[in-house]
């Protein structure tokens, strides 16, 4: 059984590995 | 039949901060068995399982596919069910229970919303759909 997900907002992502949005 | 799960690639170490998160190593491989659009994503990982943000993951197959929906300019009304103070710049901070506009949902589970002047990302953890679209 999948427990429950995390309620807490997941982190971002770290700067450098922040996918480019344009 | 057996079920094939989608392998990801973790892009950077991540250490878990609740029971039910997997530690992330990057270069580590994951498969998917479920992707919420809060972000967390259950993945399994040799002989463990748990939650991982999404953002800490990159597909395998197709790095370069993307798998987000377009930005909705339009916005799509949601309620937000909790506050949250904006920590990075492009965060924007909201009480409870204020009205939004989401203009573009992001599989990291931090959305794009428009609050008058204002926008920027929310946890789409705390925001509820009021299955409306926002009259031009």
């Amino acid at each position: 059984s999948i427990k429950q997900p995390p309620q807490n907002p997941p982190p971002r992502p770290p700067p450098e590995m922040r996918r480019k949005r344009t | 039949g057996p079920i094939m799960l989608e392998t990801y690639r973790v892009i950077a170490d991540y250490s878990k901060t609740s029971k039910y998160e997997l530690n992330l190593k990057a270069g580590d491989l994951v498969d998917i068995v479920e992707k919420s659009s809060n972000g967390w994503w259950f993945c399994q990982c040799e002989t463990q399982r748990g939650w991982a943000p999404a953002s800490y993951l990159e597909p395998l197959d197709q790095p370069e596919e993307s798998e987000e929906e377009e930005p909705n300019y339009a916005g799509e009304l949601y309620k937000t069910t909790k506050a949250y103070k904006a920590v990075e710049e492009d965060e924007i901070s909201l009480e409870v229970g204020e009205i939004v506009e989401v203009i573009h949902k992001l599989l990291d589970g931090w959305w794009v919303v428009r609050k008058g002047e204002e926008t920027g990302h929310y946890p789409s953890m705390f925001l509820w759909s009021t299955g409306e679209r926002k009259e031009v």
